[in-house]
């Protein structure tokens, strides 16, 4: 399962 | 954010503001892979296809989109300017960046966190970004006079990593204690590969002498 500020950096 | 993150989102915003001002204002393109900004195109528009589905912050999506149109911008001048497309330095520009494209691909579709469409295509992005640079330092190398804002653009592009680790570090000793490592260890790949590039431009503005890589 992917956390949300898994993806959170540019 | 912390401060680490925000200095390197900004390094690399500085970076592309480097590069858009020597190919506006100079209108040559000279020393700069179109490849490596080709690459940047892919890498971008593989990893922000949440930015219509998902929001984080306001920020977030404002970077994304400048990002996406800045690395559009660069390629359209390389390929279409009429006077900046002759400045490019094609017979020097021989990586073969197709080649980079399949084994991030294949890659993202071994490891990844989950295997959906846009996790795979966010992994896919990040192993492509960490080996995107490599055209533009095998077209460095070749070059005999690497000009200023080039050597900046460089330079500037692989502070932005070096600054995303220690971002890491502090997300990880003094935030959230999550380990990330698929940015982890692709973003440090990428940091190394700037670690020769950076000695040379190290050594040349020390000695006040132009900038030039060894063959």
């Amino acid at each position: 399962y992917l956390d949300d500020d898994d993806h959170d950096e540019l | 954010m912390n401060l680490f993150r925000l200095a390197g989102d900004m390094t690399h915003l500085f970076s592309i503001i480097v590069l858009l001002l020597k190919i506006h204002a100079t209108k040559s393109c000279s020393g700069i892979s179109l490849k490596t900004q080709e690459l940047y195109v892919i890498v971008f528009l593989t990893r922000y296809l949440d930015l219509f589905t998902r929001f984080v912050s306001l920020y977030n999506t404002v970077m994304k989109i400048v990002f996406i149109g800045t690395s559009f911008a660069i390629v359209w001048y390389m390929r279409y300017h009429k006077v900046v497309k002759q400045t490019y330095n094609k017979d020097e520009d021989t990586f073969k960046h197709y080649f980079l494209l399949l084994p991030c691909f294949v890659l993202a579709l071994l490891l990844h966190n989950e295997f959906t469409t846009m996790d795979v295509l966010w992994t896919f992005s990040l192993y492509l970004e960490a080996v995107a640079i490599l055209p533009q330092l095998v077209l460095l190398q070749q070059s005999r006079n690497i000009d200023n804002l080039t050597g900046n653009y460089v330079f500037f592009l692989g502070a932005y990593r070096g600054l995303y680790v220690l971002n890491w570090i502090y997300r990880y000793f003094l935030q959230d204690h999550r380990a990330r490592w698929i940015p982890w260890i692709s973003g440090l790949v990428q940091t190394a590969l700037y670690a020769d590039f950076f000695y040379y431009y190290i050594l040349s503005w020390k000695k006040h002498e132009k900038l030039k890589l060894p063959a």
